[in-house]
């Protein structure tokens, strides 16, 4: 982190992580995929700094850097989740505008890229407006794109499953059948329980029938 | 074919063969791993067990060794020796047993590949690989995990017969948990505080023989068994070891990076980290893992909630799919989503692995704490996401999710583990942290 603050060579996993941070998100209405990767960059940045400012000014009143971390550790494990969460976005983000596929896949992929980072963001809400980052006016347009990709993938939901490629006998599960014939299958597995080997299991005759009987 | 899913087949925007074919690297790796698979699923031998569900744990355990000795054989036989497409075959042939020789392969070979000398690989590679030594990696102890530093177990040098006593001195330095190492192994590699000339010298791997190679008996001075039933897993015999003066030759401490001499004096490794390379190797495929994991789950919760119908969305009209209704849309795509991202990152984790241990190899070890940093953070992350996500694939699933026949609670079991071994994630991003903060 002092690195970073003194603009030294630093590997480009973390470059971001000196960004300016009292920019504010260049999200639109149409939301970009790389002003969402921003939003990433600019939490995790955020949150490191902090980390690091608490330690800090712990240090600075009087604690050991031992003493001054381990009483950070909530904060330093917010900004580690926010790098990962970072680092899963543009990896994602990246292998889908470098993948050679034709344009009809590629929008479905962007879809769920786009989905994958927005729902990041709203679900981890106070993070990405705590410093005011996004404004009101932004955070609306995240949830109505959520609500039309949640819409836009529905019609290749079954389709991007079965782009999994997972053959039924791995899967072991009446639901997920490539088939559908959820119903039969279920009566099918029943039909295995050792309980229906016999008709009258000798616990009736062990434990009801005299329960019946007293 | 259900009405429905054929359906949702026909009305797909795009092609799911190009989806295939980017998340396993190209149409010719999807080719091979349909052909394992296949040849998995049409094996008469590999079929005739009754569900996994109705067995006992015994009969698990027995099930999957069978299988997966099978296996092993008839992979080699086929000549296929890449890791990812024996996973193929063998994740077709016997899913979700636990591999009872997972640990076998996957962590005592690497290690004396990656750790061993060129004398230590001749000597116990070939047996390794023909199941003379059937090995597993004991590192975790009863009261230790995550911090390795930590542990109790120790090995003493004795210059005057040039031997190693290994040593459990309290009930909390027991070795526990390790994957086949109650009753399937005969030897294992053991994680222990190394003391020469009197001084401590830091975590070191030993080589030790727990059982006799031909009556499979404990050898003197070990006590070894299963610890008992698990959340899951429950086909692989995690077990315990306890070692009393228990006395190992000189040749058998790992000494590719540190030794120590015949005299007992210690020469250090140039970098104290490099011992973890085999847990680095685990943490960067534990993400591809975890990707698998919840995109299975997917898989069986999307299906379903396109077969599922439930309440009529206006009176008296027909029951909507339960996928039509946005709650569950909301549940299930980000989880879609997700699972697509940690294949992709999972990817990238193993490919920067493969590069940062090329120049480790080269002996370049300038990458290495970023590489530690960076798996140990995915690591985290994407198995807090799986087990997560799969309890929302239960859930979407309604009260058929709850059963085995559905497939998901097999799959939590299964992938849960992830959040704790190898090294539990709260201190897995800490790690990350302090990388950070470092650089």
């Amino acid at each position: 982190y002092p690195d970073i603050k003194r603009g030294g060579p630093i590997h480009e996993f973390v470059q971001y992580l000196g960004a300016d941070l009292t920019q504010k998100s260049c999200m639109t209405e149409e939301v970009a995929l790389g002003c969402l990767l921003k939003a990433f960059q600019h939490r995790a940045a955020r949150l490191l700094s902090d980390a690091a400012a608490r330690i800090e000014n712990l240090v600075r009143s009087g604690k050991s850097r031992q003493e001054a971390w381990d009483a950070s550790t909530v904060a330093l494990t917010w900004a580690a989740k926010a790098y990962c969460h970072t680092f899963v976005v543009r990896t994602f983000s990246q292998i889908v505008s470098d993948a050679a596929v034709d344009k009809s896949t590629k929008d479905v992929l962007t879809a769920l890229c786009k989905l994958y980072a927005i729902d990041g963001i709203i679900e981890n809400l106070g993070e990405f407006i705590e410093d005011g980052f996004f404004s009101p006016h932004q955070v609306s347009f995240l949830k109505n794109k959520l609500a039309d990709l949640l819409a836009e993938i529905r019609p290749n939901a079954v389709a991007l499953v079965d782009a999994f490629d997972y053959p039924d006998k791995t899967l072991d599960s009446c639901l997920g059948r490539y088939d559908g014939q959820v119903y039969p299958a279920l009566y099918e597995y029943a039909k295995n329980s050792p309980f229906n080997e016999q008709e009258v299991l000798d616990s009736y005759h062990k434990f009801i029938k005299p329960a019946q009987t007293e | 074919m259900n009405p429905d899913l054929a359906q949702e087949r026909r009305r797909a925007t795009f092609d799911p063969e190009q989806v295939t074919s980017l998340l396993y690297r190209g149409p010719e790796n999807v080719r091979k791993r349909r052909y394992l698979q296949n040849a998995a699923i049409q094996d008469q031998v590999l079929r005739g067990s009754k569900p996994w569900a109705f067995q006992s744990r015994v009969e698990q355990y027995e099930t999957a060794l069978q299988m997966f000795i099978y296996m092993m054989k008839k992979l080699d036989e086929m000549g296929v020796t890449d890791p990812l497409e024996r996973m193929y075959y063998q994740e077709a042939g016997a899913p979700h047993y636990y591999n009872p020789m997972a640990l076998h392969t996957g962590m005592f070979i690497p290690s004396i590949e990656k750790q061993g000398t060129k004398e230590q690989k001749e000597r116990w590679l070939p047996m390794a690989r023909s199941l003379q030594l059937i090995g597993t990696y004991a590192q975790t102890e009863m009261g230790h995990g995550t911090f390795i530093r930590g542990l109790e177990t120790t090995a003493s040098y004795d210059p005057s017969n040039q031997e190693f006593v290994l040593n459990s001195p309290t009930v909390t330095s027991m070795k526990f948990w390790p994957g086949g190492l109650g009753k399937t192994s005969n030897c294992c590699l053991v994680m222990a505080q190394l003391i020469t000339q009197g001084k401590k010298r830091g975590i070191h791997l030993f080589f030790v023989q727990i059982r006799d190679l031909k009556t499979h008996r404990h050898m003197p001075g070990v006590e070894s068994g299963d610890i008992g039933p698990k959340f899951g897993f429950n086909s692989n015999d995690n077990g315990y070891l306890k070692l009393s003066n228990v006395r190992i030759p000189r040749e058998n401490m790992l000494m590719r990076y540190s030794k120590v001499l015949e005299d007992g004096t210690y020469v250090p490794p140039t970098n104290q980290r490099i011992g973890y390379g085999t847990m680095v190797f685990v943490r960067a495929h534990i993400v591809t893992n975890s990707a698998r994991g919840l995109s299975k789950a997917c898989v069986i919760a999307i299906r379903y909630s396109a077969v599922r119908r439930q309440t009529e969305v206006s009176p008296g009209g027909p029951e909507a799919q339960i996928i039509d209704y946005q709650t569950q849309q909301y549940k299930l795509f980000p989880l879609l989503a997700t699972a697509y991202a940690m294949y992709f990152t999972g990817r990238y984790a193993e490919d920067y692995y493969e590069q940062i241990a090329s120049e480790i190899e080269a002996g370049n070890l300038e990458s290495l704490n970023q590489l530690h940093a960076v798996c140990a953070g995915l690591k985290a992350f994407s198995t807090w996401a799986c087990t997560a996500g799969i309890e929302t694939c239960r859930l979407c699933c309604g009260g058929h999710g709850y059963s085995h026949a559905s497939g998901i609670p097999k799959l939590y079991t299964y992938y849960t583990p992830g959040c704790t071994y190898e090294g539990e994630n709260n201190v897995m991003m800490l790690q990350v942290a302090r990388f950070l903060m470092k650089i």
